[in-house]
Order: structure tokens, then C-alpha cells, then sequence
């Protein structure tokens, strides 16, 4: 593997790199990160997904991807949605999904690095990384190793994540790298029978939380049982979200 | 530091150590551990909880904790929350609960056995551990330093969420440990208004897992506006988790 390590970089022409985190497991980070990539990919982008949640990888799944990637001399090819997003993650070279990674941090941040460096990206106008939670070695091998033009940050209404979300910024601001903005996610949820709306999980800081970072805020997507259904089954790209255009700009 | 590492050992009797995992983030292993560690106080037990989540630490919030720990010659004491449960976390160590603590494994691990082998707990019916997403440093950590009885698995209807759950039990069914049950959270949401019933996330698998699995279905708890405000507010022990007494036996 140590030969094919350069020459992959050499046909990578990623312009974007943009990683979604929040440092709270659960609140959206891997929806947020497949919905970017689609929007983006309708606008005509060329695309990737970086799947760095080594040892929780949901992205193969909502993308409905069970193939293996395929590795030549020069590299390692990743594999394509139907909407031909290029997509990479540990959980396409298990045997079996259902398969533990139990790994350290060394062999987390190393598994990170050869995504970047021997992943055949291509020409790219952007990559998405989506982050595990946390702020220890996944993240910190992303802000250190890869060229990351922003962050963004993905909270949920509890004042538990916007308490996680703002470590999560804190560690982002003293690495240097900009926050593009923050995403509220599973904002509320409107019953689709009498469409009254209910906040499960308590009113929305996200407002509060941007204007204390000094960043935008991006917008808000609703618990939607629809994004659940389309996540389990693998049709994440079929999700209309209008919501997300302008998140995407 | 070095000097009070085996002083406090000789105060301790911790008669059982639980550990709350499931994988995936977000989907309640803060919560349940806290309402397990409740449950148990509520019968009489001598309880404390031990947040493994180093860089993503919940517990203090949840129960409304803002004391810092006292350490003396023989150890660290623990902090008390309004029911008596004695509970330690980094987040009690920091100058501000939104610090971010950026450490890669080694740091984790290290933070993790000092709250095992430092902390004065004396003596206890159950530790319970709450650890975070992932089978990383933290999760290896408890499993190899710690006397656990079991693990406590968290799952949520989503898919994914099931199959990162499947994901923790192959790890700790590889290092010997019992799995004690399953229990599935954010199950369904009732309408407080019209009591109606909304599958938020999806059908119920989590039967289902715990046959696959050859374990126990300990119970569900609802999507709850109460839990969540009460989180928020650092009150959890407020909650009237009847469903939790079966679990907690
Ligand atoms: N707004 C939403 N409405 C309904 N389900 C959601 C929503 N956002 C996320 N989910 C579901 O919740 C689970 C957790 O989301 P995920 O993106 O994996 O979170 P994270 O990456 O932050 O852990 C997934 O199964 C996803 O499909
Ligand atoms: N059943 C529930 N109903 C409403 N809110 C919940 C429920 N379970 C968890 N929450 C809230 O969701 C957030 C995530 O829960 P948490 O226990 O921190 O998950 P984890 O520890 O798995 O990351 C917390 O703010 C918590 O209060």
C-alpha cells in the first residue's frame, strides 16, 4: 500500500474541501453531509463524500452503496451513487457492515489519511468529509492533514448539543479554520395528519448560537419521518430538500 | 498525581460496574445512563456515574451539576447531584462547560483510568459508566481496565442506528463481555394533545437486534418534550421513568 501513496495525489484536483461536524453524536452530521452532496451534485458540481467516522460510518448506507471499492497501482477508487457522487468509507471494505472497527486513534487517523492521500478523487469542485463525534482524533487528523476551505456546523435544538457544538467550534476557531456556518437539525416536527407543529426537542438556540460565534446561520431542516425512511433505505438522493439549497450556497 | 493513584483504591468497594454504550451517537446513552443510575438510587443503592465521554462529557448538565471536585492527598471526591449519585466527569474540571477538551487517544485513555483509579467513589451498589459513540480509545479503555458485570446496549429505531449498535456488540462480545440488554429509545412520539402515535423514526427493530443478539429486550422509552427540557435544565432526576424500573433490575 505504501507504493501506491503518491500517485493517487497526482490525478487528485479537489478545488473544495468542506468537513460537517458538530462534535454531539446523532443530531444530523451524516444527513447534513449527504444532503450538501446532493444539493451540490444538482447543480452540476463533481462531487465526493469522505466517510471519516471510522468506527460509525453511516454515509455507504444512506447512499444505498454496498460495493467494494475497486484498487489498482495507483490508487484506490471510490464508489458512485447513482447520482455518481464518489463515495468512500471504511464500511465498503468490511466484509460485512454489521463488522466492528476497533481501532485506536493511530489507526483511525492513519485509515483518515489514506482516504485523502490514495483515494483516486479526481477532479473534484468539492469533497465532503463527514466527521464523527467528538474532538479528539478523527477531527483533528482532518483540520491537520487536509486543506479545508470551511467547517460546517451541524446542532439540534437541545441546549446539550449547542453546548457540544460550541467545544466543537472552539476547537475549529483554534485550529484557524473558517466556519462556514451552522445547520439546525430535527428543528421540529409537524404531524403530517393536522400538520401542528410540536417542539420535541425544546425551542431553537441556533439563532444564539451563530450570532456567539459571529457566524451564519444557515438554516433549519424538521424531524421528517420521510428522512428516516429514505436513510434506512438507502435513497438519501431522492430526498427533496429545497431546504437545502440555499444551505449549499 | 502519580502519588494519590493508589490511595484511593484502598477506599473504594464498588460492587457492580455498568457500562451504557451503542455505537452510534445521539441516540441516549446519557440519558439512559442517568435514568439507570436514578432507577437504582431510587431502591436504596449507593450509585455513581462515571462519563467516559471525554471530549462529548453530558452527565453534569443532565443533573444539573456545577460544583468542581475536591481532590485531596487521597484522591479526587466526586460531585454529589440532588439525590445523592456521585458523579465525575471532565466537564466538572473545566474552567467553562463550553471548553473544548482536544485530545487525541492516549489523553482519553489516561483521563478515563484516573476517574476509575483516582476518584474517590467508597463504597458502591453500581457504578455506572456512560460512554461515548464509537469502539475507539475510550470504549477499549473501560472494557480493559475495568471490572465490568455488563454492558447496557442503547439502540433507536433507525437502521443505522442498528447496525452500529450490531457494530459495539461483536466488540464486546469479542472481550468477553455480558451484554445485561437492549433497550430502545426515541421508540415512537404521542402527541401530547391528541395522544396519537407518530413512528418519528421508523418502525421498532429493536426486538428483532436483541433476538439476533441473544439478549434480553429490556423496554423502550418514548420521544418525551418532558426528557428533553428536563435535560436541558439539569433536572433528569425529576422524571418518572416507570419504564425504567423493570430495566434497572
Ligand atoms: N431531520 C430528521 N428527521 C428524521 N430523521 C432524521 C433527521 N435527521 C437525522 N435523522 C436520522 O437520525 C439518525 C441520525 O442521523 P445522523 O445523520 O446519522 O447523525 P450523526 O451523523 O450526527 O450521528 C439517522 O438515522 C438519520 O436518518
Ligand atoms: N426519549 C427522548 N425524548 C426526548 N429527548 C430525548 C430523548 N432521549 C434523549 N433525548 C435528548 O436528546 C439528546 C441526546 O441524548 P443523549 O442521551 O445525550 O444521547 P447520547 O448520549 O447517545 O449522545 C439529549 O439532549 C437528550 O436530552
Amino acid at each position: 500500500q505504501e507504493a501506491s501513496s503518491p500517485l493517487a495525489q497526482k490525478l487528485n484536483d479537489v478545488k473544495h474541501v468542506i468537513a460537517v461536524m458538530s462534535g454531539k453524536g446523532g443530531v444530523g452530521k451524516s444527513l447534513v453531509s449527504s444532503l450538501l452532496a446532493v444539493a451540490l451534485r444538482r447543480e452540476g458540481q463533481e462531487v465526493g463524500v469522505l466517510d471519516a467516522d471510522i468506527t460509525g460510518p453511516s454515509i455507504p448506507k444512506m447512499f444505498g452503496i454496498h460495493g467494494h471499492p475497486v484498487a489498482n497501482p495507483l490508487g484506490i477508487l471510490p464508489v458512485k451513487s447513482s447520482l455518481d457522487i464518489k463515495v468512500m468509507s471504511i464500511n465498503l471494505l468490511l466484509p460485512s457492515e454489521d463488522d466492528a472497527v476497533v481501532w485506536r486513534g493511530p489507526l483511525i487517523s492513519g485509515a483518515i489519511k489514506q482516504f485523502w492521500e490514495e483515494v483516486i478523487w479526481g477532479r473534484l469542485d468539492t469533497l465532503v468529509v463527514d466527521l464523527p463525534p467528538g474532538t479528539s482524533d478523527a477531527s483533528l487528523t482532518v483540520m491537520q492533514s487536509m486543506p479545508l476551505s470551511g467547517i460546517v456546523l451541524v446542532t439540534s435544538p437541545q441546549a446539550l448539543a449547542g453546548m457540544v457544538v460550541r467545544k466543537a467550534a472552539k476547537m475549529t476557531q483554534h485550529l484557524g479554520i473558517p466556519i462556514l456556518g451552522v445547520v439546525e437539525n430535527m428543528s421540529y416536527f409537524a404531524a403530517p395528519d393536522t400538520g401542528k407543529r410540536y417542539d420535541i426537542f425544546g425551542p431553537s438556540h441556533a439563532r444564539e448560537t451563530a450570532t456567539q460565534l459571529g457566524v451564519p446561520f444557515l438554516g433549519q431542516l424538521p424531524l421528517d419521518p420521510q428522512i428516516a425512511e429514505l436513510s434506512d433505505e438507502g435513497r438519501i438522493e431522492e430526498y427533496a430538500a429545497e431546504a437545502f439549497i440555499p444551505i449549499a450556497q
